[in-house]
């Protein structure tokens, strides 16, 4: 489009494709349109259409201030972190590099395998703990997971950890009884601090289109999610959806996933979001 | 405001008494709105609304005694009809022992637990599969297909330290030895793009040549399914699909998106992470889904 000189109906509607491409939504596609529509109409140049693009985009994405946030002082010791999500959206993964961040801070942290269903779930949390040189509580196949988020709580506190970061199973949000369980190891670690899980992270992986959404009200509504990670961006899905998200929920995206490795974790970064919807 | 709800699309047709190139386009916009909420892909949705439109001027449209009805029947089976037809067909192993199965996709798309379920499907019609850990770099991989061949009663075949070439070809002998007449390969997730992940697909598929390949996709996957399937239909060229987590609320588009992007059927509907809940596909049943 950029290199046709003007812009015109035809590619007005080549722009609206390529931004439902994102999968950000028919709506929202809609939206950004008719909010630059005129801009473009009247005549601009190829450079322009994208940084005002951008623009858009980016006045929509809730900002995240990573410095703030992981490089302040920590309020609560332990300070808890419950990474929940439907199944294989990157959460074990997630677990493991997080720690490892926060070690990167100097913090001393404590995992917990609350995921007791899944076959070699722990197993495959241990591991992780490893590789981020941090120490893991795991229980028994089919122990409660309220309970293991119980324990491992307590033991962080005796262990004056600076960090809990809670692993926990996958599930769908239409699974009731599932999204029980999760309340309830969210409940479970409240009764012993109050302010506890101080973090609710909430697994996307980019590949999703329009559920990603419902996952977000869902998995808000029934534990309440304080931020997002957008997975396995590495990829070719764009994660556009987030925009939606952003647009319907107070839920800012915090990291996002790059890679299968340790390191492939970093804070999110608006600018470099948006134009990376366009490449 | 169109409407996005394929049931008052429908309301409006089936009321209409005559068609007018107006409510065709009207029709057509509100269909295409429908698929891309149900995440079919945009290019997808665009061919076949154009395509729905052709049919809905034609003859047997503009003559039949009610237009609108004929145009909701066109779209119904237009919809089936690309996503394999109403006959449902489950890939027969019917090559030379031991038959060679090979399971890729994307990261994370349900791979392990579908060989898991396809070979417990297999036993019960009396098949002896031999299941083959050939992901060599996810944490405890190894460890979930070994959980779960213990699960079904399955033997697993494993080797630490080996190749994913090698624990293949030395399964297939194996089986050979031991008279396993299914030997079901279970991959490491990658992404289409990582070339030196698709090559090492590629060795192990020209080596074994595989009498049937699936791709596992999830069922929640949105507009950028098309990417992943084509590559690796290009590259690997497989046989079939499997849609899986399908037991949510995923409208599914990503199955009309697979399907049209690359030709192939899906095979397999995976509905939960218990091992009894694999099913065939059943493409009049997504139909009636992603329209919603
Ligand atoms: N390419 C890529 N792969 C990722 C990323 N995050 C996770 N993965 C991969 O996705 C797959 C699933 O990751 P898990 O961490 O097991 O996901 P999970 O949500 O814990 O899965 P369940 O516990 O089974 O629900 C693994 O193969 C990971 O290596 C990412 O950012 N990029
Ligand atoms: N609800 C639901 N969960 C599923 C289904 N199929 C697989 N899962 C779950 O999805 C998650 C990922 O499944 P895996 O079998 O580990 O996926 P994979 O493709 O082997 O993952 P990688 O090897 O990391 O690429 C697990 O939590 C499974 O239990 C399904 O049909 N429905
Ligand atoms: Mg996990
Ligand atoms: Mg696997």
């Amino acid at each position: 489009i950029t290199d046709r000189g003007k812009i015109g109906e035809q590619e007005i509607e080549e722009i609206e494709a390529a931004l439902i491409q994102t999968d950000m939504g028919v709506d929202m596609a809609a939206e950004i349109m008719e909010s630059v529509r005129e801009r473009m109409l009247k005549g601009i140049s190829s450079d322009e259409v994208y940084s005002i693009l951008a623009k858009e985009v980016q006045s929509r994405l809730k900002v995240f201030e990573w410095d703030d946030e992981i490089g302040k002082e920590l309020h609560s010791k332990p300070h808890v972190i419950l990474v929940v999500g439907v199944n294989g959206s990157g959460k074990t993964t997630t677990v493991g590099k997080l720690a490892a961040m926060h070690s990167r801070f100097g913090r001393n942290v404590l995992i917990a395998a609350a995921d007791t269903y899944r076959a070699a779930a722990a197993e495959q949390l241990e591991i992780w703990s490893k590789r981020a040189g941090v120490d893991i509580i795991k229980s028994v196949h089919g122990a409660e997971p309220a309970s293991v988020g119980h324990d491992a709580l307590l033991a962080a506190k005796a262990r004056g950890v600076d960090v809990l970061i809670v692993d926990s199973a996958g599930r769908l949000h239409t699974k009731t009884n599932l999204m029980e369980e999760l309340k309830k190891i969210s409940r479970v670690m409240e009764k012993i601090d109050p302010a506890a899980p101080h973090e609710i992270l909430l697994t996307l992986d980019s590949n999703n289109g329009q559920n990603a959404l419902l996952q977000a009200k869902e998995f808000g509504k029934a534990v309440g999610v304080t931020g997002l990670v957008l997975t396995k961006l590495d990829g070719t899905a764009k994660g556009g959806i987030v925009l939606s998200i952003n647009n319907e929920l107070d839920i800012p995206v915090k990291y996002i996933g790059i890679g299968e490795e340790v390191e492939d974790l970093e804070p999110f970064e608006v600018e470099a979001f948006a134009s990376s919807l366009f490449y | 405001q169109l409407s996005g709800r394929f049931a008052e699309i429908t309301k409006n047709l089936r009321g209409l008494g005559k068609i007018t190139d107006k409510n065709i386009s009207d029709t057509v916009r509100s269909v295409r709105r429908t698929l891309l909420e149900a995440d079919v892909n945009y290019k997808v949705a665009k061919k076949f609304t154009e395509s729905i439109k052709s049919k809905a001027m034609g003859d047997k449209v503009l003559r039949s005694v009610s237009p609108g009805q004929q145009i909701v029947k066109i779209i119904y089976d237009e919809l089936v009809e690309l996503m394999g037809g109403a006959s449902v067909k489950e890939p027969e192993l019917k090559g030379k022992k031991p038959h060679i199965v090979m399971v890729v996709g994307l990261q994370g798309s349900g791979k392990t637990t579908f060989v898991a379920k396809y070979a417990n499907r297999l036993m019960k019609s009396g098949r002896k599969p031999l299941l083959v850990a050939a992901d060599v770099y996810r944490p405890a991989a190894v460890e979930q297909l070994s959980q779960l061949a213990k699960q079904i009663g399955a033997e697993l075949f494993s080797n630490k330290g080996d190749s994913p070439l090698k624990i293949s070809k030395d399964a297939v002998k194996q089986a050979v030895r031991d008279n396993r007449d299914v030997v079901i390969i279970d991959t490491a997730g990658r992404l289409q793009i990582d070339s030196a992940m698709m090559g090492e697909l590629r060795q192990i598929k020209e080596s074994l040549k595989p009498e049937l390949i699936l791709f596992v996709a999830d069922g929640m996957s949105g507009q950028d399914a098309v990417n992943a399937a084509s590559e690796f239909a290009a590259q690997i060229d497989f046989d079939g699909v499997v849609l899986t987590k399908l037991d949510g609320d995923a409208r599914g588009g990503a199955a009309l998106s697979i399907c049209a992007a690359t030709n192939k059927p899906i095979v397999y509907a995976s509905m939960g992470e218990s091992i009894d809940t694999l099913e065939l596909f059943h493409p009049d049943r997504m139909a009636g889904r992603i329209l919603g």
